[in-house]
């Protein structure tokens, strides 16, 4: 659930 | 964040708009220069009726695709703001779900054209004839009558900035762990806002962007609502086609 979302936010902002 | 002295101090509240502001610009999927420029650009009859002319799936399909592209700028906009990737992850994606569609119809604003009631879409400015094959006409007259009155408020790029942190930070959401903290970033932003509309001398304007908040609630529900109808239509387009996060998001 929420896969997508989840990595997302955990990326790092540029 | 959860520290900060309330009142917050006048240092702190600058500190925050500023930092509010250029969250909002270095996220923005166009600049205003640019959309300004491309003003007049329509799309031909003969783009209209290619559009018209598209299946409801093809249609939907495509719009749910450019709708994801303005969400994943709005979660960029939302990790920049102070505070919340302080917020647990199950917050931060609660405040997304509920928040995201919104803060796109805000930014919609940007991109539309009173004068002539079109909104830039796929590079060149359309009314809602071009949308008519996705069978939601009342969604889609709701949505341009909202970019109007948005519109009618003139709000600054600062404003607006400020705007859609405090649509996106809202503690009434259901289901937040940590309400408490999503309550004390809102508490803040707000006494930002009072901040930038007593400088620029429009005080006015915060009651009736706090009227707006009501309105994006509903939009939200008809989209919702025409996705469930769609869904039931299609199954097999949302399911194989539509994107990810999209899904994640509005089903």
């Amino acid at each position: 659930k929420h896969k997508i979302l989840h990595r997302l936010l955990q990326n790092s902002t540029s | 964040y959860p520290y900060c002295p309330y009142p917050p101090s006048l240092l702190h509240i600058e500190e925050l708009c500023d930092s509010i502001v250029r969250s909002h610009r270095d996220t923005s999927q166009f600049r205003l220069e640019e959309l300004q420029a491309l003003r007049w650009k329509l799309f031909s009859r003969e783009e209209i009726h290619a559009y018209q002319s598209k299946s409801v799936d093809e249609m939907w399909q495509h719009c749910a695709v450019r709708l994801t592209e303005a969400v994943q700028y709005v979660v960029e906009f939302a990790k920049r703001i102070p505070g919340f990737r302080g917020l647990g992850q199950n917050d931060q994606i609660t405040l997304l779900k509920t928040g995201s569609m919104e803060v796109v119809l805000v930014r919609m604003s940007r991109c539309f054209n009173t004068e002539n009631s079109t909104v830039f879409f796929d590079g060149k400015f359309g009314s809602t004839e071009l949308f008519k094959s996705l069978g939601c006409g009342d969604l889609m007259v709701a949505v341009f009558d909202f970019a109007h009155s948005m519109c009618a408020l003139r709000l600054t790029e600062q404003q607006m900035a400020l705007f859609c942190s405090l649509v996106l930070i809202n503690p009434d959401r259901p289901c937040l762990e940590d309400r408490g903290r999503v309550h004390r970033m809102r508490r803040d932003l707000e006494v930002c806002l009072s901040h930038m509309l007593h400088r620029d001398n429009q005080e006015s304007l915060q009651h009736k962007l706090y009227q707006k908040v009501s309105v994006l609630q509903s939009l939200c529900s008809l989209h919702v609502e025409k996705l469930h109808w769609f869904s039931q239509r299609y199954p097999l387009t949302v399911h194989s086609v539509f994107p990810p996060l999209y899904k994640e998001l509005f089903t």
